[in-house]
This record gives structure tokens, sequence and C-alpha cells, in this order.
């Protein structure tokens, strides 16, 4: 078991208990601006937690970020650890962050898919969907980022579930992606969702389930824009970006644009690293490297956020 | 547990959209069990197929006999993930 968060091997890939072990740690290191929630339970009833940044205040707005929806994009998962640990390092050191968190709390999902992942280790290491039962087939899982009631059902998902996009019986029918919706709804304030995925280098915003611009197109480009070149300036990775529609495909059902129909208006995805040898086999000797290029990538669209209020 | 001895993971780009509907064709055929782990989506961009490895002639002629271009990303998925697990015992130790 890893029990400092100074022993930790962030360079490596881990198991879910021992990333969950480790949130532990975190929170108790940094008991003033760390806590850790628990939001609901998987469809195996694992406990779904998130990490709370706060520095105090009641009602703040607030960021969500969440790594490891599809459980096999392991690079996810691994780089939501590394940031999540950043985040407190560079609390009072780095003034973007402090900025941030002096008026905003940020809350990180690392593992959305508990169910997903704790598969990939035991049984199946290229399992991607959650592992709830299909009633009347014998494929399991639902692909828990087109279950989402924003186009539900639209292109881009599929009905079958032997699918690796089946879409689910009805929106929201995974409890992994109705607590997230609960809780976002809950709270009220979430003002930007970051969704972290594996492995096309690309930013998104929306839309995914339609191809018309989004009302906030051109701020979102931007926003991206500078995310993608801040992030190309550390290793040289090359990333593009643009709306889920217009630069991979038609997607319905997907959390950002469940996100920015009920009003966060900063909504992204990334697909983190590869480029085109690995694959969501990314050695881990690449975490370190692709977690720090998509550092800056973040700040950049967490300080947008804190400047442009609404 | 799985395991994926001799799976390929083919990177594919289709010139054209007549192209790109044989491969989503290609994908529908169940007992293929192909998995796209980027779906075809237009001319020029790639798509990645993995592969089984019972099921690699058989792609691998339809695709030639299709002039749709590919090259191997990953000879063999399963050395890969002995190399991955071998690395994460190393670090747990």
């Amino acid at each position: 078991t890893e029990r400092s968060t100074s022993t930790f091997d962030f360079a490596s890939y881990h198991t879910l208990d021992e990333i969950y072990d480790w949130l532990n740690t975190l929170v108790a290191d940094h008991p003033n601006l760390v806590s850790k929630l628990h939001i609901g339970q998987s469809y195996e009833k694992r406990p779904l937690y998130v990490l709370k940044f706060s520095t105090g205040g009641s009602n703040r707005s607030a960021i969500w970020l969440d790594t490891g929806i599809h459980s096999r994009e392991w690079i996810t998962q691994a780089t939501g650890v590394w940031t999540a640990n950043k985040i407190v390092e560079e609390y009072g050191q780095d003034p973007s962050v402090t900025a941030i968190l002096d008026s905003m709390d940020i809350f990180f999902e690392i593992i959305v898919n508990p169910d997903g992942f704790a598969f990939t280790h035991s049984s199946n290491r290229l399992w991607r969907k959650t592992r709830s039962i299909n009633a009347g087939s014998p494929c399991v899982g639902v692909d828990p980022n087109r279950n989402w009631d924003a186009g539900f059902g639209g292109a881009g998902s599929s009905s079958n579930p032997c699918s690796e996009t089946y879409r689910g019986p009805y929106a929201h029918s995974e409890s992994e992606v109705k607590s997230i919706v609960d809780f976002i709804c809950g709270h009220g304030s979430v003002k930007s969702i970051i969704s972290i995925h594996s492995y096309s280098q690309m930013l998104l915003y929306p839309y995914g389930y339609k191809t018309v611009p989004a009302p906030n197109h051109q701020e979102l480009n931007e926003v991206a824009k500078k995310a993608v070149s801040d992030l190309a300036a550390v290793y040289g990775t090359k990333y593009t970006y643009g709306s889920i529609a217009d630069t991979i495909y038609m997607a319905g059902g997907t959390s950002v644009d469940w996100a920015y129909d009920n009003g966060v208006k900063y909504s992204f995805t990334f697909e983190l690293r590869d480029t085109g040898r690995y694959g969501f086999l990314l050695p881990s000797s690449q975490i370190i490297p692709t977690a720090t290029e998509t550092w800056p990538a973040l700040l950049d669209i967490m300080v947008h956020v804190l400047e442009h209020p609404y | 547990e799985k395991l994926f001895v001799g799976d390929q993971v083919l990177r594919v780009t289709a010139r054209d959209e007549e192209q790109i509907a044989l491969l989503r064709v290609l994908g529908e055929r169940t007992e293929l069990q192909l998995d796209f782990w980027r779906h075809p989506a237009r001319p020029g961009l790639p798509a990645d197929l993995q592969v089984p490895f019972p099921c690699l002639q058989e792609v691998k002629t339809f695709l030639e006999s299709n002039n749709i271009s590919y090259s191997v990303m990953i000879e063999d998925v399963q050395e890969l993930l002995d190399e991955e697990k071998k690395t994460m015992n190393k670090s747990r130790r």
C-alpha cells in the first residue's frame, strides 16, 4: 500500500485500491485544502469518490475535472492522480492556481468508472464500458460517454449492447453517470467541466450530437487554441482542437454536451497522447510527460473560467 | 484473464467516404470481434482497429482487396500487456 504522497510512484500505473488509498493519503496530508466526497456507488457497489479542493467559503463557483470514464484509458487516471497532486503542490506557489482556489472550488473525480477500471486490472485490460448487465443480452456494459441526456440515442452511439458504444437503455441509466448528474445539478454553480480521455491528441468542445456551432463556439475555440499552444510548448506534442462533431464525428449522449446544455459554458474534453504507436497501451514512462504537458492547458482553461465569470 | 496473443492493431486510412462506409460494414461483422480503438470518421483521418489473431488474414485481405491502406500499429497486443504488467510489478516491489 502506498502510504505517503511523497513515496507514491506517479510514474507507474496503479490498481483501483492503490488509487483509492492514495486519495485518503492526499486528504490526510492536506486537510485544509482537500476533502473526499462520496457521491454515489457504481453498478457493482464500489464507492464513487470526488476530491474537493477548496480554501473555504460557501456557494463558490466550481470547476469539475474527471478522468477514467472509459476504463481502459489508463493514461487518464494516472494523469488524474498526478494532476490532483500538482494542484495541492502549486497552491500557494503558483499565482494562477492560488487565484483559482482562493475564489473557486475544484472537484475532481479521478476514477469515474471504477467497475470497468477494476475489470481492466483483473480480467480484460481493454475493457471500456461500465459493468452493468444488459437485460436480454449476453453482453455486459454501457458506454458511459454515450449515456448522458444530450442527443441521447443519436449518431455515433449504438443500440446494440454488444457494441463498445452502447448507449444504454435510457439516459442516465448508469449510476456512474447519474451520480455526477445529481452532484452537478445539486451543486448549481459548476462553471466548467473538463473530461479527460485518451488517445488522439485533441481538445474538443460542444457539440458532439449536432453539427451546428455552439452559441459560445468562438470563445471556446479561442480558449482551446491557447490551451493546445501552451501544451505543445512543453514537449512539442501537437493537438488539434474544435467541436466534437467537426473534429472527429457525431457522438450523441456525451458528458460535455450534457454539461453545456445544462448551463456549463466552459465544457471541454481532452484526448491525451498517443501519436499512433501504443493507443490505450501507452507505456508508464509516458505518464509524467503526458500529465506535465497537459497541466498548462488545464490551467489555461481554469484561469479563463476564473477571469470570465457568468 | 483475457489474453490477446497475436492480436494486432491496424492503423487504417480511408481515402474517401466509400472506404469509410466499407470500414463501418467491416466493424459490424460481429463474428470478427473487431474493436475500433479509433473509429473511422472522415477521409484522411486514421482509424485504429484491433483485430483478433484468428481474423487477421481475413481482415487484411478485405482491406487489400478494397485498396484501403493500412499499417500495423501494434504487432502483438499481448506483448505490450506483458511488458506493462512487468513494469507495474517492478514499480510495486
